[in-house]
């Protein structure tokens, strides 16, 4: 190789150096027609834009994604099957290794990716049976201590700060100064979770029963099964929210601007343990009934409180070596969860760079509440290698399904075939996981979930 | 995988004559405790 390295007599032929530069040249033009039509809401479907959004025989027209813009990487990346490939890497990964395979493979893995090994509870490394378990591992007890500071933010996850400041305007800055709103990543704000009233209601479930009961009268209902079933594939028993620990009583669901509304994921209550939601919510009560404001749900909702609040953000990237389960960093109440399916691009530093608005791309899971200052909000967001993300509360949850993405679509056809606009989210509520909290409350530290391989 | 935080926090208060301009301590507010590109660990302190 080193000979032929040195010997061989460059040539260069003009017709295939013309080519090259040509099809770049071509590329390039392509590239700067389509840029401008990119809009805010890049992971939502392209509109009208394009013309009528009907045939010339009254068929809704078949809508495209858009392609998001940036260098030749991201062109060739936005090409590409992500979700596939990240659920072909999940399966991969999912193969269990031969048993003596298992520990110079994880270890090859943690020297590339800097594992510590000390850290992990399970010290016998032939139990993990593949790379998706080990990449899902758990680590030894009271390695991780939580700061004492009560009114400190924790740290949700091991990994690298990316970027953090107060938001002015609605816009968060991402990398090298690309900014985004809030609105494209959070979703905008939705009348139902809305703080019910100034006072953390005694019942909330009476609450609850009354907007739904107004909203019947006024939203368009859309009966039963199989109209939420095109979003989740899961339809939700309301709990005992009507009028008793025994009922169980079919919600109609409420279809606003082509946005599926899912009221009140409460089997998840049944799935969780009695007494560690019990001590939660006491200690929950306890750190929010210090502060009226955290009655608030929303983090436009007024600011009638003597004290100022501002809005705060901070991105934490979690790094192929490290540990991946997330945790509260605070004491809060989760009201409601939000599902956008995405793509799936990689959140490397690189592509935060360069690919504007990454994070409301990709396939992220808003977890929307409130906290003692008021709101708070925490959504952990997918990657090609890292598309499923868990929240252990939330077993109806499913990200990175093709299921999922097909019933999506459909919506999105149908909210346009109706002529609404469609939100890109399935919604959920945790009103009645704590009747106290009318939330499903979180200590700071606890385990809420985590990402897994593919 | 990334994790974004967004949150209401304490903004501070505009500072009395007496306090001064300058004495940020007393007026509260939110602080972090981090620099951008730094190493964290679950449970560190981010900000208080």
């Amino acid at each position: 190789l080193r000979t032929a390295l040195g010997q061989t007599r460059t040539v260069w032929r003009p017709i295939p150096v013309v080519a090259g530069i040509a099809f770049l040249g071509a590329f390039q033009l392509y590239h700067t027609q389509t840029r401008g039509k990119a809009t805010d809401d890049e992971w939502t479907y392209r509109d009208s834009e394009d013309g009528p959004s009907e045939d010339e025989l009254g068929r809704p027209k078949k809508r495209k994604r858009i392609r998001p813009s940036g260098p030749w990487t991201v062109q060739i990346m936005s090409t590409l099957p992500l979700k596939a490939l990240s659920r072909i890497w999940g399966k991969f990964n999912s193969i269990d290794l031969p048993y003596y395979m298992r520990v110079p493979g994880f270890k090859l893995y943690g020297w590339v990716f800097g594992v510590n090994f000390n850290e992990i509870e399970e010290p016998d490394l032939h139990n993990f049976r593949n790379l998706a378990e080990f990449f899902y591992r758990t680590l030894k007890p009271g390695v991780r201590p939580l700061d004492p500071n009560p009114n400190a933010l924790l740290s949700p996850a091991d990994g690298k700060v990316v970027q953090f400041g107060v938001i002015e305007g609605g816009d968060i800055e991402q990398v090298k100064g690309v900014t985004y709103s809030v609105d494209a990543l959070l979703g905008e704000k939705h009348v139902d979770t809305a703080a019910p009233s100034s006072n953390i209601p005694s019942n909330p479930g009476s609450a609850q029963i009354s907007k739904s009961r107004r909203r019947e009268g006024d939203q368009e209902i859309i009966s039963a099964e199989e109209e939420f079933a095109q979003v989740n594939g899961i339809s939700y028993d309301l709990p005992s929210l009507f009028s008793g620990a025994s009922a169980k009583k079919r919600k109609p669901r409420s279809r606003e601007g082509g946005k599926l509304a899912v009221e009140d994921v409460n089997e998840l209550a049944e799935d969780q343990s009695t007494q560690s939601r019990a001590t939660s919510e006491a200690e929950v009560t306890a750190d929010l009934a210090r502060s009226p404001r955290a009655q608030k749900s929303w983090w436009s909702s007024g600011n009638e409180s003597e004290e100022p609040t501002a809005l705060y953000y901070c991105v934490v990237y979690l790094a192929p070596g490290d540990y991946h389960r997330f945790h509260s960093p605070v004491s809060w109440v989760v009201e409601s969860r939000r599902h956008f399916a995405g793509e799936l691009y990689s959140v490397s530093p690189y592509l935060q760079r360069t690919l504007p608005g990454l994070f409301t791309l990709n396939e992220r899971v808003v977890l929307l509440g409130r906290w003692k200052y008021g709101f708070f909000s925490y959504t952990p967001v997918g990657a090609t290698n890292v598309g499923s993300i868990v929240v252990n509360f939330d077993r109806e949850l499913r990200t990175n399904s093709l299921l999922t993405d097909t019933r999506a679509d459909r919506a999105a056809e149908n909210a346009a075939e109706s002529g609404e606009p469609y939100s890109g989210y399935a919604e959920a509520t945790y009103t009645a996981a704590s009747r106290v909290l009318g939330g499903h409350p979180l200590q700071r530290g606890e385990e809420m979930g985590g990402f897994q391989l593919g | 995988s990334t994790i974004v935080m967004v949150f209401e926090g304490p903004k501070g208060r505009r500072p009395t004559f007496d306090e001064g301009f300058m004495d940020q301590g007393r007026r509260g507010g939110w602080k972090w405790c981090i620099e951008k590109g730094m190493q964290v660990k679950v449970g560190e302190k981010l900000g208080y």
